[in-house]
Parts: C-alpha cells; structure tokens; sequence
C-alpha cells in the first residue's frame, strides 16, 4: 500500500512471513492464450507449497550459501575459480555446509516431464547457469536423496547419450565451464560445479522434455547426472536459464523467440510462475537492455545506474557501478551492492526509519528493526535506476527480509572489496 | 559486481527477453 506521500510503503508485518498453508495462484492469472507460451508454476523449496523438504535452512544458514554463491559468482568475474578459503571471510556466520553447495537456498523450483512414458521431476531453476541437468539411475557413483523418484533412462523409448564425437558433445564447454570427458563407449560427459565442491558428473544426453501437457521439446540436451554432490534438497536437479547455448532458452528458440519470464511470489507460501514465451501480464513492462557484464557472456547483465531511497536519488558516483557493473540472478538470495553504493542505501534507509527501535544484525544484514510491537510500518520506497531512465521500484517483501517480527532487516548486503 | 538477488525481485514480473536483448520489469506480476 502506498501511503499519501508516494515515497513510502505501508508494509504489513503479516505480509513479511510465509503463512501455514499454501496459496496457489491461479494459473491463468497471467496467460495471454494467443501466443505460444508455456506456463509452470513456480514454489519456494522451503515454504508449505513446496516439495516437502526435510528441513528449512536457518536464516543464518540461507545466508552462509547465499554468500558462498555470490563468491563463486565473483570468481568468475575475477578470472579463475579460487579455492574458497582463498576468498575474503563473509560477514555470514561459518556454519559448515555439509557435502559442498552452492547452488544457493533461495531456491525456486518448477515441476517438468522427462523421457517418455514422462517423469515428473521437480528442478530449480537458475538464471546463473546454463546446463539443466537431473540424477539419472544407476547412479554410478553418487546420487543424493530426491523427493522424486531418480529418472531412469532406461524406462524411457526417447532417450540416448550424445557421442563424443557429435557437435553437441564439443559446445558443452562454454556452458559448463569444463571440457567434456568421453567414455569407453564414446559417450559424452559432462562435469559442472556451482562452487566449494557442490557438481554434477555424468552422461550428456538427449530426452523429450515435457514443460506442459501442451508443450513437448523434442531432443532437448540435458545432463544426466551420475555423481551428483550438494545440498540440492529434494530437487531432482535443475534448469539453466543463462545464455549459453546449451540452455534451455537457446534450445527451445525456434519455439520460444529466446523469451522467458518469472514472477517469485511474496513469500514461500505462495506461488509464482515461470512462462517460456512472450506472455502477458502485470501490467506495462518498462524495459531495460541485457549488456554483457564484465565480458563473462552467460550471465545477464544489467546497466544499474543508481538507487532512490524515499523517492530521492541516493548520492552514488556513476562510477560506482560502472566499476563493479551488475547482474541479475534468480539464485541469489539478497542483493549485493558495491560497498560504496551499500553504505548511501544504509544511510539513507537508516533515516526514514528513525522512529523504529533497531534490532541486532542477521548474519550478513547489519540495519535491523524490532517491529515486534507493530502491524503494520511506513517505509521508504526503495527504486533501482538504470540507464536509459528505467525506474523500478521494489515491493515491501523486496525491501525488509523479517527472520521474526522482532528482527526484519533491510534486505540488501555490501560486497566488501570494490573490485568484486 | 553487484548482484540483484530473488529476493528483491519478488512480486516482479522479470521479462528475459533474450532475443531482443533486453529485460523488462512490470509490478504486481504475482
């Protein structure tokens, strides 16, 4: 709800948590029929609407993988892929990942048909990586428990591995950052890691993908994973959304015109979507270009130009993020700022809040509110700017993260060192 | 390099348009 001065939001406590039960969304809400598109619906791997997963990572937790994501993510702009002690220590409290991780918590998963008669598997989806890959039987080496049964291609009359020597097999490394390997028996493997030892190995191969009971891909390339290691959770594996063209954008072009889009939902009791195809929808688009962030081509990047706090621009030199540049991902959790930038958002954050009693630090968020005694609270309007005038101002859920009522934090983090 | 996290995209209908090189953004998407 905007309040009469339009540069704040009247943010209810209540809408900052996720409820008991599941609110689906209905999943016509968006859909434009005339054109081709196809609709899944998205969930929140931890919230009641998802796929029932063991246990839910404790804030702290969230943000130990979310930082190890966002170093891994920085390795590759910096170059090479540093071990991760070598990386500078993260404000997050250390909290021992069990086998590896990063694929990052704040998981969003679709459910998709694989192979033919089809099996549901339910993956995340990730716009910060290119190959989608699931277990596959036997598991030669390694699988970790899945809700969904381990796809089986056996069991399926479409599928086959890719030989070493087809063109398929010589494109996979530049989406997944390493050479393939070739079996005894010629056949494709692919190795692709997400950072401090999270990967899946096993057979490139093609399979009929099943996105609705409408949209079948043919022939869709795909990772079969034999060794699979991290805290993927319950999900079967996951869909690559970057700009490789091994993704599933790419694949699916001719079908889809290479467009795609999402909405996460406010919080992990409800539901989102992700469409492939040019779908209507929420109300006028206001456009902003793809650059290529840094020269790292897979990612997308985004020219940020500047933020707005309570509707006034925040005192940030251009340079600020033409130095450090910017990227849009959906498998981090919290949004980085160079420090420079992060520092005039606090601040300026900081002053619109004054009438609210502060609470203590949450791991890598350090500007913390009691508003246990509140139902709802006025806060400053938080917009990106980015080049060429596009204004895009963030929800209450974008602002505040809310651990408990008696500690919602603004949800924004510096980068330590400018140049990462 | 700055990083635009799921969490202040939420609500946000994210529109990757690949082929025409852009991204678009519009509100109450969900």
């Amino acid at each position: 709800k905007i309040s009469p001065d339009s540069h704040h939001l009247t943010v209810e406590l209540a809408g900052l948590f996720p409820s008991a039960s599941c609110t689906r969304r209905s999943p016509q809400a968006h859909i434009s029929s005339q054109r081709e598109q196809s609709s899944l619906e998205v969930i929140h791997r931890h919230g009641p609407c998802g796929v029932g997963d063991s246990k839910s990572p404790t804030a702290a937790e969230m943000f130990v993988q979310d930082q190890a994501r966002v170093d891994f993510i920085n390795s590759k702009f910096s170059g090479k892929f540093k071990a991760m002690d070598s990386l500078r220590p993260s404000k997050a409290t250390k909290i021992p990942a069990k086998s590896g991780a990063t694929i990052g918590s704040g998981n969003y998963i679709v459910n998709v048909g694989l192979g033919t008669p089809k099996k549901y598997l339910s993956l995340i989806f990730d716009t910060g990586s290119d190959l989608t890959w699931t277990q596959c039987e036997p598991c030669a080496r390694y699988c970790y428990d899945q809700k969904d049964p381990v796809f089986a291609p056996s069991q399926s009359t479409t599928y086959s591995n890719i030989t070493c020597s087809s063109p398929d097999c010589a494109q996979l490394e530049s989406g997944t950052g390493n050479q393939p390997g070739c079996s005894a028996a010629k056949s494709c493997i692919y190795g692709i890691q997400y950072g401090d030892q999270s990967f899946s190995v096993g057979y490139f191969a093609k399979e009929t993908l099943t996105l609705t009971s409408t949209d079948v891909i043919d022939n869709f390339l795909f990772g079969c994973g034999q060794n699979n290691r991290g805290l993927f959770g319950s999900a079967a594996g996951l869909i690559g959304l970057g700009q490789d063209k091994i993704s599933i954008v790419k694949q699916t072009a001719q079908k889809y015109g290479q467009i795609f889009s999402y909405c996460l939902p406010k919080t992990s009791s409800s539901t989102g979507y992700l469409t492939f195809g040019s779908g209507g929808g929420g109300g006028a688009l206001k456009y902003t270009p793809i650059i290529e962030a840094h020269g790292v081509a897979n990612f997308y990047g985004l020219n940020i130009v500047g933020m707005k706090v309570g509707g006034t621009q925040i005192p940030i030199s251009p340079s600020v993020f033409s130095t450090s540049g910017a990227i849009i991902d959906s498998g981090t959790v919290i949004t980085r700022l160079p420090p420079d930038a992060y520092s005039a958002l606090k601040s300026a954050f900081q002053k619109g809040m004054v009438r609210y009693p502060k609470a203590p630090e949450l791991s890598i968020l350090d500007t913390c509110y009691d508003l246990s005694k509140y139902a709802a609270v006025s806060i400053p309007k938080v917009s990106f700017l980015f080049k060429g005038g596009t204004e895009i101002d963030l929800d209450g859920t974008g602002i505040l993260y809310g651990a408990s009522t008696d500690q919602v934090c603004l949800a924004f983090a510096g980068n330590r060192d400018p140049s990462t | 390099i700055a990083i635009i996290g799921n969490v202040q995209q939420k609500t946000l209908q994210v529109v990757y348009d690949v082929g025409g090189g852009k991204i678009g953004f519009g509100y109450n998407g969900c």
